[in-house]
């Protein structure tokens, strides 16, 4: 069967300014390290005394990964870190990570997709909102919390609006009118304030690269309510 | 299993989103 590769699937997490966490679900712990790596922790065993028999550990960029089976496989009980890599550790690259692990990737890649596309990039006040534009470029999120309480997100499938009395609409696709004039006032100056953060966006990145030394200038907030 | 970006939501991660966030009106 013609070759599939992971790149079909997903594409490398970046993993690159966002906080860290460490979050559990049933069979498996996923975190984000202070590193920025990504560490997937698989679980077997009961709740009473779960065990990690296997790690994935994604580097921020999500090119290279390293796999370990603490324990030579018995497992290593659950902590509140990742257990220790041991001396036999397998690393692959995105290119060449066998199948078996790609559903482990994907899954630690969606996680991270989640947390960028919450984790702001820009925060800028203008007269009547603060607008958050998020990580998850390309086309990232954007969150406009008016002062008077009405709230607009902004993603790339749709956008959702809730007016200061709660009542909300959502709108797809390229249509952007909303249903009043009122509004596509709030609508109008979303649109705006989600292009001055594009605008700074580019502006500060260009300025980013041209620092040798790797300091990101992000999470940035522009501006103060007035 | 696949990925449920809902079994992960909860009140930790709602907590942990809240505090990415910069004042004025959360």
């Amino acid at each position: 069967n013609q070759m599939r590769t992971l790149q079909e699937l997903v594409s490398p997490l970046r993993a690159h300014r966002l906080k860290a966490i460490r979050q559990k679900t049933k069979n498996a712990v996923v975190s984000i390290l202070d590193s920025e790596e990504v560490c997937m922790e698989l679980l077997k065993g009961s709740s009473v005394q779960e065990h990690v028999k296997e790690v994935l550990r994604i580097s921020s960029d999500g090119s290279t990964i390293h796999i370990y089976h603490p324990n030579e496989g018995r497992g290593f009980p659950l902590e509140d870190r990742p257990p220790p890599p041991p001396e036999d550790v397998f690393v692959y690259s995105f290119d060449n990570l066998p199948e078996k692990y790609w559903k482990k990737y994907q899954y630690a890649s969606k996680f991270v997709h989640l947390v960028r596309s919450k984790t702001p990039k820009i925060t800028l006040y203008t007269k009547y909102a603060k607008c958050m534009l998020m990580e998850n470029s390309p086309q990232a999120d954007v969150e406009v919390c008016f002062y008077d309480g009405a709230k607009i997100n902004k993603t790339s499938e749709f956008l959702r609006i809730i007016e200061k009395s709660g009542k909300s609409h959502t709108l797809k696709g390229a249509k952007m009118n909303g249903p009043s004039e009122v509004v596509n006032s709030y609508v109008e100056h979303a649109h705006e304030a989600h292009q001055t953060c594009l605008d700074l966006e580019s502006i500060i990145a260009v300025q980013e690269e041209r620092k040798e030394k790797r300091v990101s200038f992000f999470p940035i907030i522009i501006g103060r309510r007035p | 299993d696949e990925f449920d970006a809902e079994a992960f939501r909860d009140d930790r991660l709602e907590a942990y989103f809240k505090q990415l966030v910069p004042p004025g009106m959360q």
